[in-house]
C-alpha cells in the first residue's frame, strides 16, 4: 500500500537547513497497525505529513496504492486525501468558527454526502467518541481531550482505508486514551490500515509493528513479539 | 499561598448549562508540589485558568497570597499573572508571528526588563529546555513538542513563584518528559510552588501530593506516599 525510498525532507531558514528526514525507506502493507516512536523533533510528523499527501519531499519516492504521488496533481491529492485517508492531526486543525458537528461533517460535505445523511454519520461519530453532549460547542467550548476527540471523529466519519494519527491520546487521560485504542483496534479488524505516532509505550506497544525513528532515520522496525 | 472555597463555574448555552466546577475546596501552601489528574472533561483545566487569574468562578471564594481575586482589577491581575505565576497552557498558545525566541521574551517586556539582559534569559531558558538551535523557529517550523517547550520555558524566564502546569509533556517522548520533571524538581527544591495537570501517571507520582477531579469536583486530595 505505501512504499516509501530514500525520503529527504530539508527545510531551508536564511543560511541554515534543517534535515527533517534524511533518507528514510518504509514499506507498508494493506491492514497493517503500525505504531511510530521517537524523540521530540525526530521528524515523525513531518514523515507522516508526507504519507497523508499534506506536504511533499525535497527528494525520494512515495508510491502509495502504486501510484507515484510526486506525479499527480493537486486536485487528484485532494481527493486521495478527502477518499482513502483518515489524518489526526498533531494539534487538531479544528475550524474554530463551527461547532463539533459541523467539524466532523466537513470531509462528508467534500465528498459529497447527502445532508441528512452526513447530518447522522457525523453525530454516530461523535457518540462513539463519547461527544453526544458536546456536539453543539465551538473547540474553545470544548476540553483539550474533548477537541482531540472531535478530531478523531471528523478523521473516522468517511470511513477511509488508511489512518494516520499523530498522538491522538496526548491529550487523554488513561481510560479514554484505551477507549481510543478500542476504536482503532476494531477499525484495524474490519480491513483498515492504521499507522500511529505515540510517545505512550503502552499505547505503541498495542500495535502490531513498532517503527522507532531518531534524528530523521528509521533506527527501528520490528513486529511486537508480546503476544 | 491558595485558599479555594467552593468554587464554581458554569458556562450557559442557549438553554443548557455546563457545570464545570460544581463546588471545589482546596488549600495549597507555598512550596508544595500538587498534581492534578482526571477524566477528559472533568474541569481540571477551568480551575487552573481560575487560580492562573485567567478566568473568574460563577461562585466562591479564591484568595491568593491572603488577597481575594474577585475584588482585584484587571490591572492588579495583569501584574500578577505576570509577576508571580508561570503558566504553561494546554494548547501552548504562542505567538505565530514571532520565533521561539521572542515568544520566550514576551513575559520579560512586560515586566519591563532590559533588552540585553531580556535576551540573555530568554536564551538561558531556551537552552535549559533544549531549543538552543531552534530559536529563530516561528511555532510552524517547530515540531509539536518542540512549542510545548517553547511555552515552558515562556513561563520559566521570568522565576515565578508558582508554576501552573497544564499537560506540560502531553507532546513529549518519555525521556524528554522526564527531562521537564528534572527541572520542575529542581524548581520546586529552589522553593516554588508547582502545580501540574496531567494524566500519566508516572508523572503524577513525582509531585508530592496528589489530587483528583471527576465531574467538577474533587474526590481524591492525598500525599503521595510512595518515598
Ligand atoms: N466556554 C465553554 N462553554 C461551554 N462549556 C465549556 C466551555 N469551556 C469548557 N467547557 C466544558 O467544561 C468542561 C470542563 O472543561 P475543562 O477544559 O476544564 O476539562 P479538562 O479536565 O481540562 O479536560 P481535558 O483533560 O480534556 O483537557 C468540559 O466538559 C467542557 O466541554
Ligand atoms: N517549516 C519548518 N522549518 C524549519 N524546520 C522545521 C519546519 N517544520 C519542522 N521543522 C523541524 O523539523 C524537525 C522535525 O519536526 P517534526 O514535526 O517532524 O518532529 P516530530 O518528531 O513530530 O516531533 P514531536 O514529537 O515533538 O511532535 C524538527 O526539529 C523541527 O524543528
Ligand atoms: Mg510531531
Ligand atoms: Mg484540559
Amino acid at each position: 500500500l505505501i512504499e516509501i525510498k530514500d525520503l529527504r525532507k530539508k527545510y531551508i531558514m536564511g543560511e541554515m537547513e534543517v534535515e527533517a528526514l534524511r533518507g528514510v525507506n518504509l514499506n507498508i502493507s494493506t491492514n497493517e497497525f503500525v505504531s511510530i516512536m521517537g524523540p521530540s523533533g525526530s521528524g515523525k510528523s513531518t514523515l507522516m505529513n508526507i504519507l497523508g499527501c499534506l506536504d511533499t519531499p525535497s527528494s525520494g519516492q512515495y508510491l502509495f496504492d502504486s501510484i507515484d504521488i510526486s506525479s499527480r496533481t493537486d486536485d487528484e491529492l485532494s481527493e486521495i486525501r478527502n477518499q482513502k485517508i483518515g489524518f489526526i492531526f498533531q494539534t487538531f486543525n479544528l475550524l474554530p468558527k463551527l461547532d463539533a458537528l459541523q467539524n466532523v461533517e466537513l470531509p462528508l460535505i467534500y465528498s459529497g454526502v447527502e445532508k441528512h445523511l452526513r447530518k447522522d454519520l457525523a453525530k454516530k461519530a461523535l457518540k462513539r467518541l463519547g461527544l453526544e453532549n458536546r456536539m453543539n460547542h465551538k473547540p474553545n467550548e470544548l476540553s483539550g481531550g474533548q477537541r482531540q476527540r472531535v478530531a478523531i471523529a471528523r478523521a473516522l466519519v468517511t470511513n477511509p482505508g488508511i489512518i494516520l494519527a499523530d498522538e491522538p491520546t496526548g491529550n487523554l487521560d488513561t481510560k479514554t486514551g484505551f477507549e481510543i485504542m478500542e476504536i482503532f483496534k476494531e477499525l484495524h479488524q474490519e480491513g483498515n490500515t492504521i499507522i500511529l505516532i505515540t510517545h505512550e509505550p503502552e499505547i505503541a506497544e498495542q500495535a502490531d509493528r513498532g517503527i522507532i525513528i531518531r534524528d530523521g532515520l528509521i533506527t527501528k522496525d520490528a513486529l511486537n513479539t508480546t503476544i
